[in-house]
Parts: C-alpha cells; sequence; structure tokens
C-alpha cells in the first residue's frame, strides 16, 4: 500500500510539466526514503533525477518499496486538471496495475480523482556516485532560462566557461557569434537574485542548447539554479524543491571529433 | 560539427 499526500500539489504539476517532454516513460520509486524518479531521454543523452523525500509530504505511508512505470504525458495529463492550491494524494495498491492521483480543493468542497493505468517498463539505473566538480555557479533561475533561450536564437550549442572572471556563456551560428559574462555578485539585497561562482580549476564545456532549453523548464520550481561542471563529467543543472528534494538534469558534453 | 557523447559513456548501469 502506498499512499502519498502532498499539501502543495502544485509542485508535483511543476515537475511534471519540467520532464514530459524530455522523458516518456519512466519509472518512479518509492521507498521510505522518498518518491524519486531516475530517466534518461530516448537518445542517452540527458538524465533526469527527481527527488522528493519523504519528510516532506503531509502524510507518507510506503509498506514496501514500489517502483511504478508511468507515460509523463498521461500523468501530466492527469496533474493538469489539479488546481494550483490542491492537495494531492497519489495511492497504489502493493502487485496493482494502476495508480489514483486524488485532488483535494483547500476548503475540500471538491475532491476528484483520477485512475491511471500503469505499465511494464525496463529499468534502466544509472550508478551515479558523487562528485568533486571543478567549477560550481549558482545563480538566479530565471537569467539561466534567458541566457539558454537568448543564445538558442543565434547557435544550436553553447560553450560553458567558468574563469576567475566569472561564467561565460557562448554560441556560433550562420549569423554571427554572442558571448555572454556573468560576474559573482553577493551584494544584492535579495538572496534568490545572487550570482555565486565557486571554482577549484578553469573549465570550458560545450553542450546542445536543445536540452539546456528544454530543462529550463523547471524554473517555476526554484529562484535559484546550480550549474556544475568537470571537464570529464556531464554537467548537472539543478533546480532545489522546497524543502522537500531536487530536480537534476545531467546533460553530456559534446566533443569535437 | 561536434560529437555528441551519452550518458553511458560517464555513468555505468546499476
Amino acid at each position: 500500500m502506498l499512499e502519498l499526500r502532498l499539501v502543495q500539489g502544485s509542485l508535483l504539476k511543476k515537475v511534471m510539466e519540467s520532464i514530459k517532454d524530455l522523458v516518456n516513460d519512466a519509472n518512479f520509486d518509492c521507498s521510505a526514503t522518498g518518491f524519486s524518479l531516475q530517466a534518461m531521454d530516448s537518445s542517452h543523452v540527458a538524465l533526469v533525477s527527481l527527488l522528493l523525500r519523504s519528510e516532506g509530504f503531509e502524510h507518507y505511508r510506503c509498506d514496501r518499496n514500489l517502483s511504478m512505470g508511468m507515460n509523463l504525458g498521461n500523468m501530466a495529463k492527469m496533474l493538469k486538471c489539479a488546481g494550483n492550491d490542491d492537495i494531492v494524494t497519489v495511492k497504489a495498491d502493493d502487485g496493482g496495475d494502476c495508480v489514483t492521483f486524488m485532488f483535494e480543493s483547500p476548503n475540500q468542497d471538491k475532491i476528484a480523482d483520477f485512475e491511471m493505468k500503469l505499465m511494464d517498463i525496463d529499468s534502466e539505473h544509472l550508478g551515479i556516485p558523487e562528485a568533486e566538480y571543478e567549477a560550481i555557479v549558482r545563480m538566479p533561475s530565471a537569467e539561466f532560462a534567458r541566457i539558454c533561450k537568448d543564445l538558442s536564437t543565434i547557435g544550436d550549442t553553447v560553450v560553458i566557461s567558468v574563469t576567475k572572471e566569472g561564467v561565460k556563456f557562448s554560441t556560433r551560428g550562420d549569423i554571427g557569434t554572442a558571448n555572454i559574462v556573468l560576474r559573482q555578485n553577493t551584494s544584492v539585497d535579495k538572496p534568490e537574485e545572487a550570482t555565486i561562482i565557486e571554482m577549484e580549476t578553469p573549465v570550458s564545456l560545450t553542450f546542445a542548447l536543445r536540452y539546456m532549453n528544454s530543462f529550463t523548464k523547471a524554473t517555476p520550481l526554484a529562484s535559484q539554479v546550480t550549474v556544475s561542471l568537470s571537464s570529464e563529467l556531464p554537467v548537472v543543472v539543478e533546480y532545489k524543491i522546497a524543502e522537500m528534494g531536487y530536480l537534476r538534469f545531467y546533460l553530456a558534453p559534446k566533443i569535437e571529433e | 560539427g561536434d560529437k555528441q557523447l551519452t550518458m553511458n559513456m560517464f555513468y555505468s548501469f546499476q
């Protein structure tokens, strides 16, 4: 038996809107730790890792570890039917072939339940060890989204370079080139507007902007985004989910042939 | 153009 009650149901709506176009089908794993997902896009270039810790739910019951295969597009369709202020409850029976999403309005005058069929998905779980990154950039998530969107009008790839001077986003295309440099800025009044650059070693990596733009659909989840870079690793773009966990996107770099 | 690397070049299946 699984029963997860999330007062801030809009979080789950936002998570689904962030990942549904990147990943078609995925297994949601439920354990005592929390509700999690790891999935790759169909070309295995990008990976999504979601964790919603059990403590973040108003009620969390998971009698035994459960893996539920879902079509994310269909799940997003159902969650779209929840109001932004609704309380969302996810229910499933052990060994059952469906999952129920229950939506309660804040004053309990409307209760809806949507039942969705589960599917069998071959799990392709990658082991991702904790890593020390050569450079970590924390910046406003809206600024990161703006940069990715702007650069994708000029070129297909972005070179992200971190040096002592700051972080540079560059692209080139048929019409010309573009460079955007952000410097560390901790002097702002609001912490969510700060840009913080921690650099051990200068690093420069090239990524497909199409994926970066897809990741920025998670912008409504967090005011800040963390971009972790190492020359020998995929980049990690992380959106923290208020006191509950995170949504991380991993993207493999492009290299010169 | 550049060559796109994939996830399994960095991480292995569990």
